[in-house]
């Protein structure tokens, strides 16, 4: 464990609990997509499928349990108890555009041909494009609450932190994970723009971050 | 570890 991996942890776990907040006291999930958030839901499942497996450590277990736990909570707030207040309208994003390549190539480039290898690749692949939904959802409805635009900052600061994290696990312990780092790059790039108007607009104080 | 398939990563 370093310093980058855990403020990333912290940061991934700030970035789900804004969320969460924000649907639970505002009783409203508006602005938010649901489709994203069931791609986190889904990306977790299969990424800790390893907790009946195999034990690494109580960070590790209790960190993977509370993800679970809040992305699943997250996904039941948005689409059962406040549902009204999903704009499905706006959260039209095709996900199976992303789903169907994610999955095949999580067939083709893996480390291991066996179903818990080929479940995790396929949470590493569908990290990476899993908030193109909310992004596309803000593109099309202009505009989003800052509220909003934390949670995307601390869930984008989050991976960023992690290629941190893969540098210097590299430099010290030769670790090197090429799956995992080259998602986490086009994952990051995915922010780039939003981390530009994050820090331009949102911080200037303009309560909602709209977009050009 | 530093193997990757020993995914010891969140």
């Amino acid at each position: 464990m370093n310093i980058f991996r855990l403020s990333g942890d912290v940061c991934h776990l700030i970035a789900i609990i804004i969320l969460f907040l924000k649907i639970w006291r505002s009783k409203s999930c508006a602005g938010i997509s649901g489709k994203s958030q069931v791609l986190f839901a889904l990306v977790f499942t299969t990424r800790y499928l390893d907790l009946f497996t195999s034990y690494i450590s109580a960070y590790n277990t209790v960190m993977k349990v509370v993800y679970l736990l809040l992305a699943y909570s997250t996904v039941g707030l948005i689409f059962f108890r406040f549902r009204n207040s999903y704009d499905s309208e706006s959260d039209s994003f095709r996900v199976e555009f992303l789903l169907v390549p994610v999955a095949g190539l999580s067939f083709l480039e893996n480390y291991a041909f066996t179903p818990l290898e080929i479940l995790w690749t396929f949470s590493i692949y569908l990290e990476s494009v899993a908030i193109l939904p909310q992004l596309f959802m803000i593109t099309k409805t202009g505009e989003a609450e800052s509220i909003t635009a934390h949670y995307l900052l601390f869930l984008g600061l989050y991976r960023a932190l992690y290629l941190a994290n893969w540098l210097w696990r590299f430099h010290t312990e030769g670790f090197y994970d090429q799956i995992a780092v080259v998602s986490g790059v086009v994952q990051t790039i995915f922010y780039c723009d939003f981390f530009y108007l994050y820090f331009t607009r949102v911080l200037r104080g303009s309560g909602k971050m709209s977009l050009p | 570890s530093s193997d990757p398939i020993h995914h010891d990563e969140l």
